[in-house]
């Protein structure tokens, strides 16, 4: 398995 | 000030029940359009949002845009005081610290009060962008919650891969390995009776085992089975479940509530190594 993932790298605060 | 009578409580609760593991506290975002919630779990690693759509209730009511500050446990607590079928009211006042429930029994009957108190969040709120998927999967959420569920005996990730012939979830782990193939069916939106079983009632005449898939490009994606168990948790709220991803992006997974609403999640995959 990889490493999880963040979504912070994705989504970013508005 | 905002006052929304919703019929069926049970909507409140399930949604409530689908959040409250993963977000401890969150901001309701009410406007005359509806009311919605977005909220990361503390790694950073699932984000769950929902919306409930002005027109869905039967009464609405926001006069100005309030940012109402709940404890999801708190949430859960009052709301396990309403009946499934009971009308449930909400109202806050402007600027006021708590939230008002009101239960009423369908045959008015028995009306009980209860309030929370609200909450200062300082909730950042993530941009989403707006786009299109590689592949939709959409299939009965029973049947997703058992796939979850069955994958979960073996591994601790799923993966997902979806190509022409179908998709496929597999996963290993310490005693051996596991994957479920699905093609596609076309009998998901067939509401006529069929040998492969039928949803729980409800609109669609979801076939139990059917699965359809939209593929522009080929997927794979490494999925926490932790986060998609903790998702299926809204699987009693929907007929069924749909599946948005893209390679190397966050996964999308949605359960539409009724005419009122949905209850999305996003989980960033696994990076690979």
């Amino acid at each position: 398995a990889g490493l999880q993932g963040r979504l912070d790298t994705f989504f970013k605060p508005v | 000030m905002l006052e929304a009578r919703l019929l069926q409580a049970s909507i409140l609760k399930g949604i409530v029940e689908s959040v409250k593991d993963l977000v401890r506290e969150a901001n309701f975002d009410c406007s005359d359009s509806g009311i919605s919630f977005q909220a990361m779990d503390e790694s950073n690693v699932a984000l769950s949002s929902f919306l409930l759509r002005a027109e869905g209730f039967e009464t609405y009511r926001c006069d100005r845009n309030l940012s109402l500050g709940v404890r999801f446990s708190s949430l859960s607590k009052i709301l396990k005081c309403a009946n499934n079928d009971d009308i449930v009211v909400i109202r806050a006042e402007d600027d006021a610290d708590v939230l008002n429930f009101v239960f009423e029994s369908p045959d008015e009957s028995k009306i009980s009060e209860y309030q929370i108190k609200l909450l200062d969040i300082d909730g950042e709120h993530l941009s989403i962008p707006e786009q299109e998927f590689d592949c939709v999967i959409k299939m009965s959420s029973s049947e997703f919650s058992k796939l979850c569920r069955d994958m979960t005996l073996l591994g601790q990730t799923v993966v997902i891969d979806a190509a022409k012939e179908g998709v496929k979830f597999s996963t290993y782990g310490d005693i051996g390995a596991g994957s479920v193939l699905y093609k596609h069916s076309s009998s998901i939106d067939d509401s006529s009776s069929g040998s492969g079983g039928k949803g729980r009632g409800g609109s669609g005449g979801m076939s139990a085992r059917g699965c359809s898939i939209e593929l522009r490009e080929p997927v794979s994606l490494e999925l926490s089975l932790k986060y998609l168990n903790n998702f299926t948790k809204a699987a009693p709220l929907s007929d069924y479940v749909v599946i948005s991803a893209s390679n190397e992006i966050p996964v999308m997974v949605q359960f539409d509530v009724g005419d009122i609403g949905y209850i999305r999640y996003y989980l960033a995959p696994q990076i690979k190594d």
